[in-house]
């Protein structure tokens, strides 16, 4: 990494940005989300917050311009320039412009703005080009599914603490930090200890994670997809929790720890992470380790330790008489369950390298399968 | 410009080339075109500089990853400070 000639760097620590204009690409909400998980992604490892303001000046100014726009750094139509952002300082220093000719999007096709943003932002707080290739600070745009380039290297994680320090370790709500190196393994699909951090449907996929990873099994292909979580949900932390699909609202929550987080197709929606106590959860529940939703009773049910909570998502409440006893309710199901899945009239539940499929009519564990037996192993 | 033995370059890989090298590592502007220049040793020095800092091999000559590499889309911040 490296910093810019003099080593600028903002002499506080909590930054205002200001979104001045928006590119007609995408939805405003989508560019404030982008943005503001661009910000998250340096402020998860360094004391810095930012706060955002709708007019005035702020230290970020952020916005999108086509050809000469008031710098001596015009752009340059489609392609090559994509942005640029001045280092820390007062006046334009600390502004970011997108090139509005571009096609900004959300996902791999275009040019994805988070990706851009969290770059651009990363020269904002001070960080200048890094040669290294996996790091964010690289100045080639790249965006691969099959890579991690999308998350902080530990070289982009040392450079920017090189300017701010990391975060306070005695911060409860720390996420830890991603990082490509060390890597580490990869999860084989037909490994017969194969376990799940937690599974979902989306859309009418089956997704499994794993670690960093994710299956990814639809109808028209048998043959699940291997992906990295990153590469769908930049923001999201590996080694989830839990997972559940509310398709009635069309979003995926995800949890993790004492946070959960909303997407909606590869969008991580604005305003999260949020607490999962703010579901309903006392405050000696630390952590959810698995979660399904039923959509004929509209109803999701929350597995945590030996009990389990059921949450309306009409009244999005918790029900009276909750949480009750796993093995009342799911006889055969033993507490402390990895993950749930509600399919074909169903309750799968997986734990460890073995699944049990569990029909609600008949209140009985109906057959015994290895849990990767969806991966066609 | 000599390519030792690399690719015939035709005169949009040049010019593609001294943009490259004006915008994000401040080459000296010229009044005569890149490709026209007899002597070469600034502009190989200045191809080395951008190879090394973008990790690809340091041939000093426009080979077909660097070209690769120049086409493809950047943050506008030059690579060497000002």
């Amino acid at each position: 990494f490296s910093t810019f000639p003099g080593s600028p760097k903002w002499r506080k620590n909590h930054i205002s940005y200001r979104i001045v204009n928006y590119t007609l690409d995408l939805p405003k909400e989508s560019v404030d989300s982008a943005i503001e998980r661009a910000l998250k992604v340096w402020e998860e490892v360094t004391p810095l917050t930012f706060s955002r303001i709708s007019e005035g000046e702020a230290d970020i100014m952020i916005s999108f311009a086509v050809g000469e726009h008031g710098d001596f750094y015009p752009f340059d139509g489609v392609g090559q320039s994509l942005a640029h952002a001045y280092p820390p300082g007062p006046g334009f220093y600390g502004d970011a412009h997108f090139d509005d000719d571009e096609k900004w999007s959300l996902g791999p096709s275009g040019t994805n703005l988070f990706l851009v943003a969290a770059h651009e932002l990363g020269h904002s707080l001070g960080l200048f080009h890094s040669n290294n290739k996996e790091s964010l600070m690289y100045p080639v745009y790249r965006f691969s599914t099959s890579q991690a380039n999308i998350r902080l290297s530990q070289d982009d994680i040392e450079g920017i603490q090189s300017l701010y320090g990391a975060r306070p370790s005695s911060d409860a709500t720390v996420v830890p930090v991603p990082s490509i190196s060390p890597k580490p393994e990869t999860p084989v699909k037909c490994d017969p200890a194969l376990s799940f951090d937690a599974v979902t449907m989306l859309r009418g996929e089956f997704l499994f994670f794993k670690d960093r990873h994710f299956w990814r099994r639809t109808q028209w292909n048998p043959e699940p997809e291997f992906h990295l979580i990153s590469a769908f949900w930049p923001s999201l932390p590996s080694g989830l929790d839990a997972a559940y699909e509310a398709n009635n609202k069309d979003r995926v929550l995800i949890f993790k720890g004492s946070q959960f987080w909303a997407v909606r197709g590869n969008e991580v929606q604005a305003g999260y992470p949020k607490g999962i106590h703010t579901l309903g959860f006392p405050p000696t529940v630390k952590k959810i380790d698995a979660a399904v939703f039923e959509k004929e009773k509209k109803k999701t049910y929350f597995f945590v330790g030996d009990k389990y909570w059921r949450f309306d998502e009409t009244r999005q409440l918790m029900d009276k008489g909750f949480p009750r006893l796993i093995t009342d309710d799911f006889p055969g199901i033993e507490p402390q369950v990895d993950a749930v899945l509600h399919a074909f009239g169903f309750f799968y539940f997986f734990r460890g390298s073995s699944q049990f499929e569990f029909d609600p009519n008949a209140r009985t564990v109906t057959h015994t399968l290895k849990s990767n037996s969806w991966l066609l192993c | 410009y000599p390519l030792h033995g690399a690719v015939r370059q035709d005169h949009s890989t040049m010019d593609l080339a001294q943009q490259y090298l004006e915008k994000y590592y401040n080459f000296r502007k010229n009044e005569k075109q890149f490709y026209k220049r007899k002597d070469s040793s600034s502009v190989v020095k200045k191809i080395q500089e951008m190879q090394k800092f973008l990790g690809l091999e340091i041939t000093g000559e426009l080979d077909s990853n660097t070209v690769e590499l120049m086409h493809k889309p950047r943050c506008g911040v030059p690579d060497v400070g000002g």
